[in-house]
């Protein structure tokens, strides 16, 4: 038996929303612990990993582990019929499902929809991913980095990402010209000013701005995006969920030859 | 030119 009910269900609306152009299924795993789900791109160079606590849920039980096998775009026709104030309920009674039940109630509870969405066997490709000491951490606002990306992704489609004690340098060279954002530490107390560097080791670090791009749909789950990164590791971009978990996106840089 | 790597050489498949 497996249910989880998520008090608010929109967040689990944004979490597919922020994946769907980036993965086409995914395998999310359910256990005692909560839920959890890692996939690649079709080029295998962006990885998504999604981590939701048992205990961020209003009910949960998984009486033994199971993997749930979801098309990404039949799980969106699906949620698009939860309202956003409503609580969201997955469950299966069987151990081997062939289908997940899902349960959207509006806050009277007077208005409740029950649907049944038919599960996929997946191989699961799974990576190891280490857990690293990054060497440059940058915490800033999720609008303020998604604005940056936007607005560099116009000029090339590669962006250097250059660390140093106090500040960090967004580089862009293109067709058109060149040009650069430098981000200072901020310790302002409005949010979205308020940039934090935590940096043991410069980096220099080049990657592709079409998948910022696409990571930062992830702009509505959290008003704070971090940035980890080390030389020769791939970036990863942390979007924590209020008590519930972390949607992070791993990407390979670019070397130049 | 830069060359866009891959997760593969930096995360073993498990």
């Amino acid at each position: 038996m497996f249910e989880a009910k998520l008090q608010q269900g929109v967040i689990f609306k944004k979490i597919v929303d922020a994946i769907k152009d980036l993965v086409k299924s995914v395998n999310i795993d359910a256990s005692t612990s909560g839920l959890s789900m890692q996939a690649m791109d079709s080029a295998h160079v962006a990885l998504v990993s999604l981590k939701l606590n048992e205990n961020g849920f209003k009910d949960y039980r998984c009486d033994r582990p199971i993997t749930l096998g979801l098309s990404i775009e039949n799980l969106s026709k699906i949620l698009k019929c939860a309202g956003n104030d409503d609580t969201i309920t997955l469950q299966t009674d069987e151990e081997e499902p062939s289908s997940l039940k899902f349960f959207f109630e509006n806050q009277q509870a007077s208005k409740i929809s029950e649907f049944s969405l038919n599960l996929m066997s997946l191989d699961s490709e799974s990576l190891g991913i280490p857990d690293t000491d990054y060497s440059s951490v940058i915490q800033m606002s999720s609008a303020e980095f998604s604005r940056i990306c936007k607005e560099l992704s116009s000029i090339s489609e590669t962006v250097e990402i250059e660390t140093s004690k106090e500040s960090v340098k967004f580089s862009v060279q293109g067709d058109i010209g060149a040009g650069s954002i430098t981000v200072k530490n901020n310790q302002s107390d409005k949010d979205v000013d308020r940039v934090d560097l935590q940096i043991d080791q410069p980096v220099k670090l080049t990657f592709a701005l079409r998948y910022l791009n696409m990571f930062n749909k992830a702009v509505s789950l959290s008003s704070t995006v971090s940035l980890n990164m080390s030389e020769e590791n791939p970036l990863m971009v942390e979007y924590k969920i209020d008590d519930l978990g972390s949607l992070r996106f791993y990407l390979a840089p670019k070397i130049s030859d | 030119r830069d060359i866009q790597k891959d997760l593969q050489s930096f995360f073993q498949n498990i």
